[in-house]
This record gives structure tokens, C-alpha cells and sequence, in this order.
């Protein structure tokens, strides 16, 4: 599943960490249409994932496209599936590429 | 100019 786009890569976070420790900028309507990640904070779970990198850019959150999503939405789903129970990980489709 | 240099920055959420 997921965007056929040959860059893409999923990549699995476990929630390893209270917090995601991630920052991000862009979201449709802005010069990044495409949630970037700017910062990555040392022992959230992304750090200790080890595959996210300061410029991915998220195509998807387990499954959820953010193409069209501006900003404050893209966000919300992020920290939405950080937050979900039932799933101790979230899948991110990540490109390298604008 | 192109048009997408006319669209806004982002703001940047912490997450």
C-alpha cells in the first residue's frame, strides 16, 4: 500500500519514548505542500527508531495520506497515532525528495 | 515569478 512514488520508504516507529520528538514544517498551501522534518529531539522515539532523518518528508501516517493536508491537520493525525492505544508503533512513507 | 514562491512559509509543530 502507499504511494508508488520509487523514493518512498516506510519506516516504523515504536513508541519507545513519551514522545514522538519530532518537529515538522509545511502542509498544503505553504512552500512545503509536504509535512518536512526539521528537528529530530535525542531520546524520543523517533531518535531511538534510528531511520528518521531531518528532511524526510512524510507522505503517510500509517496508511492516511497528508497530500492536500494543511499544516495544523497533518499534525493532528501525527499526534493522533502517537496517542492511539491500540497500536505501539506508527508506519511513516517517507521520501528524501520534494 | 513562479507561483509557488507567492505561497506562505509553515509554521513548525513539535510533536
Amino acid at each position: 500500500p502507499g504511494l508508488l512514488e520509487p523514493t518512498s520508504c516506510l519506516i516504523r516507529v515504536s513508541k519507545s519514548a513519551p514522545t514522538l520528538g519530532i518537529a515538522i514544517e509545511g502542509g498544503a498551501n505553504t512552500r512545503q505542500p509536504l509535512p518536512r522534518i526539521v528537528t529530530i529531539q535525542r531520546g524520543g522515539s523517533a531518535h531511538n527508531c534510528g531511520k528518521l532523518k531531518v528532511g524526510h518528508v512524510i507522505l503517510e501516517v500509517n496508511g492516511t495520506g497528508l497530500r492536500g493536508k494543511e499544516h495544523r491537520e497533518a499534525a493532528r493525525i501525527i499526534a493522533e497515532a502517537f496517542k492511539l492505544k491500540e497500536k505501539d508503533y506508527i508506519d511513516f512513507l517517507v521520501t528524501e525528495f520534494n | 515569478r513562479e507561483k509557488r514562491l507567492t505561497l506562505p512559509p509553515s509554521e513548525i509543530t513539535l510533536l
